[in-house]
């Protein structure tokens, strides 16, 4: 979903 | 991955294996908060609860791996070395840090992205390590004097944060849409705590002399 792709980072 | 991500990662990498370093060559964990460790175990755990839902990247993947086996094998020394546990300043390091997780995990089902599992632990996981350097600065501020490699560990950890800042004006600056609410003002929150200490630390590198905060 859109919201858990935003997690691109550490 | 833009220039300010990366020196963010890699500085948050090197403060990471500046604290295995110190315990390994010093067989010493004084100076280092374990309920600091403790809690950013605690973050990356939560955090990270997506390596087995999302495939972002090897180096995403590589990197979560990292930091949460080398924070458990902070807490593993601290807590069960037969040396280096015998170093751990106990009675200087009794902030009471289950209030910073209640308080995170309270502020994450208020505040989150989606109101799912995932999503309110991630968001805990941030809140709380915008906060877990707390117990940490605490420590350093009681022992007073700072050994060189543990000062090194706190800049860096707070180069980290100053990086990831750089990087968010970056991505708003470059990618359309771009938003990080949550992560960015925890991000600012975070980065404003280690102010006070980034000031003595330049002060001590100027005058080339020992780390001491004042009491």
């Amino acid at each position: 979903s859109d919201v858990v792709a935003e997690h691109d980072e550490l | 991955m833009n220039v300010f991500r990366l020196a963010g990662d890699m500085t948050h990498l090197l403060s990471i294996l500046l604290l295995l370093l110190k315990i390994y060559a010093t067989k010493s964990c004084s100076g280092v908060s374990r309920k600091t460790q403790e809690l950013y175990a605690i973050v990356f755990i939560f955090r990270y609860l997506d390596l087995f839902t999302d495939f972002i990247s090897v180096y995403n993947t590589f990197m979560k791996v990292v930091f949460i086996a080398s924070s458990l094998a902070i807490v593993w020394c601290m807590r069960f070395h037969p040396v280096v546990r015998r170093s751990y300043d106990r009675e200087l390091d009794t902030f009471r840090y289950f209030f910073l997780v209640g308080a995170s995990f309270a502020l994450a089902l208020i505040w989150h992205e989606k109101f799912s599992v995932q999503e309110v632990f991630w968001a805990f996981s941030i809140y709380l390590e915008a906060v877990a350097i707390l117990p940490q600065l605490v420590l350093l501020q009681r022992s007073g004097n700072v050994d060189n490699l543990t000062g090194q560990y706190v800049f860096f950890l707070g180069a980290y944060r100053a990086f990831y800042i750089l990087n968010w004006i970056y991505r708003y600056l470059t990618e359309p849409r771009f938003t990080r609410w949550i992560a960015g003002t925890s991000g600012v929150v975070q980065t404003a705590l280690y102010a006070d200490f980034f000031y003595y630390y330049f002060i001590s590198w100027k005058n080339n002399s020992k780390l001491k905060l004042p009491a």
